[in-house]
């Protein structure tokens, strides 16, 4: 029950990475090391040691100008308590379902709730259209409708398999199973190597991992 | 001409969905 909103009232920064360890893959050195990470990215517009939507586009996009549908949902996703704002146990707890050792249960059911972006229970077709415009308008690609429309036809004539015009959770596991290859960007390599890439947590480290 | 492209391969490849950038900080 990694991030439950009502297990801790105050904001926790690094006060218990042996805690943090235990709710999420990392380790406690892995843990300290991301510390490093998020005080970079919380101190970049405003430094209080938390990340808010512009920090985290910031960090992400190298400008705070950009408009992006999933910079969006993926923050609103990590902010699993819902103020507007990310504190470190949020991030550790989301990057943790990142990491190459979690559970691929997990991986599904996050990038279930991504798309699910209405958030009703299941993805719909005008969910998967709106999504791959934005993805399309991002990278400048330009393809005809009839050619997008062609897409998500196939895309949904092999994933809804119950025929109803949406992919509930049970089709969204059948498909990715089948296609690993959309879950490429649930995995980041670099968790594994974060106390290398922040090798200067060491300075601050309060335990002998 | 039918594409073989999947929707959700396509939208994978969003850079607000590749959260490696995150580590460039």
């Amino acid at each position: 029950n990694c991030c439950d909103a009502d297990l801790y009232k105050q904001p926790r920064g690094l006060e218990d990475p042996e805690a943090l360890a235990r709710e999420t893959v990392f380790s406690v050195s892995e843990i300290e090391a991301l510390y490093e990470l998020f005080k970079k990215i919380s101190s970049a517009v405003i430094d209080d040691g938390l990340i808010n939507k512009e920090e985290f586009q910031l960090a992400l996009f190298k400008t705070n100008k950009k408009e992006s549908l999933f910079a969006d949902r993926v923050f609103d996703l990590f902010d699993t308590k819902h103020n507007g704002i990310l504190d470190f146990e949020e991030f550790a707890c989301a990057l943790s379902i990142f990491h190459p050792n979690s559970p691929i249960d997990d991986k599904i059911e996050f990038s279930f709730q991504l798309y699910d972006l209405k958030q009703q229970g299941f993805i719909e077709r005008q969910e998967v259209k709106q999504m791959v415009v934005a993805t399309l308008t991002e990278s400048g690609m330009n393809l005809s409708d009839d050619v997008i429309e062609s897409i998500i036809d196939k895309t949904f004539e092999e994933a809804d398999t119950k025929h109803d015009g949406k992919i509930d959770k049970e089709e969204w596991r059948n498909l990715v199973l089948r296609h690993p290859s959309l879950l490429k960007n649930m995995t980041l390599q670099y968790l594994k190597d974060i106390t290398t890439t922040f090798p200067s947590f060491v300075f601050h480290s309060q335990v002998d991992d | 001409q039918p594409v073989a492209m999947n929707a959700f391969e396509l939208i994978s490849l969003s850079k607000g969905l590749n959260l490696g950038n995150l580590f460039d900080a």
